[in-house]
């Protein structure tokens, strides 16, 4: 998958 | 104890049917707000979040927050057993094995009753940010479908450019381009078919299609989709119900 962001990085853990 | 009663079984399956290609174990989190699922796809690259708020619920009584860990193959075999017009009970107790759900006609001359097996699943929550939207579009869900269905022949990607004078999604592939520009536009008679575009600054964004293809099998639960997008934040791809509401949050290309 080149150059897909992934969705972890844009959203925190709680 | 879990009692939660709704009038159409049909609103479940359209729920299940719009996220089971993405996600496939999860956890309906029952609480005082309904019941909810966050889940990611595989990948990571996609989450999926949805609300079925209790008021959608006659009654909804919940005696402790629960958490039902199912496997959405198997509540879409017993799904299937439910008319769309049945009402539908959920039941189960406070440390669950099992769901109980109930399909009854509208004549109430038939019960059917049906067990499923609960998983134990350990599922990260993410927390979502509060996001101010740079364009947030609002459009017929069935335009969406159509549109994404079109670009996917001719590319993996599109990108979505939002600006004052409309939405344009453009692909470009092997075989050639295309774009699909749709301009802001009112319809009085049926609002439903109307495009709006709210912008507070242009936004031009690409995405990965095939995530929102299948994003798209939830057009059935409303006919309006709304892309909310801002620079270097995930896509939101949201359907709204009459009390809840079906989320799709998609990462987006980098450095293209």
């Amino acid at each position: 998958n080149p150059g897909q962001g992934s969705i972890n990085s844009y959203f925190f853990k709680k | 104890m879990l009692e939660a009663r709704l009038e159409q079984a049909g609103v479940l399956k359209k729920v299940v049917d719009a996220i089971r290609d993405l996600v496939q174990d999860i956890n309906f989190d029952c609480n005082d707000s309904g019941i909810a699922l966050q889940a990611m796809d595989n990948s990571h690259v996609a989450l999926v979040s949805m609300l079925l708020k209790s008021e959608g619920f006659s009654p909804y009584r919940l005696d402790r927050n629960i958490a039902l860990g199912i496997n959405l193959t198997s509540l879409t075999k017993v799904l299937r057993c439910a008319q769309n017009e049945d009402i539908l009970t959920l039941k189960a107790e406070d440390t669950p094995d099992t769901l109980s759900l109930i399909f009854e006609n509208a004549e109430n001359d038939r019960i059917s009753e049906y067990e499923l097996k609960l998983m134990d699943i350990d599922q990260e929550h993410l927390g979502i940010p509060e996001t101010e939207y740079a364009a947030a579009i609002s459009m017929p869900s069935a335009e969406f479908q159509r549109i994404c269905r079109d670009l996917i022949q001719l590319s993996d990607s599109v990108t979505i450019e939002a600006s004052k004078e409309g939405v344009k999604f453009s692909c470009s592939g092997d075989i050639g381009s295309g774009s699909v520009t749709l301009r802001q536009q009112n319809n009085v008679d049926k609002p439903d078919l109307s495009t709006k575009i709210e912008l507070t600054e242009p936004v031009t964004l690409t995405f990965s299609l095939k995530y929102l293809v299948n994003f798209c099998k939830a057009s059935a639960l409303s006919s309006v989709v709304t892309l909310s997008l801002s620079n270097e934040v995930p896509l939101l791809v949201e359907y709204a119900m009459g009390s809840g509401f079906v989320r799709f949050y998609l990462a987006p290309k980098i450095g293209e």
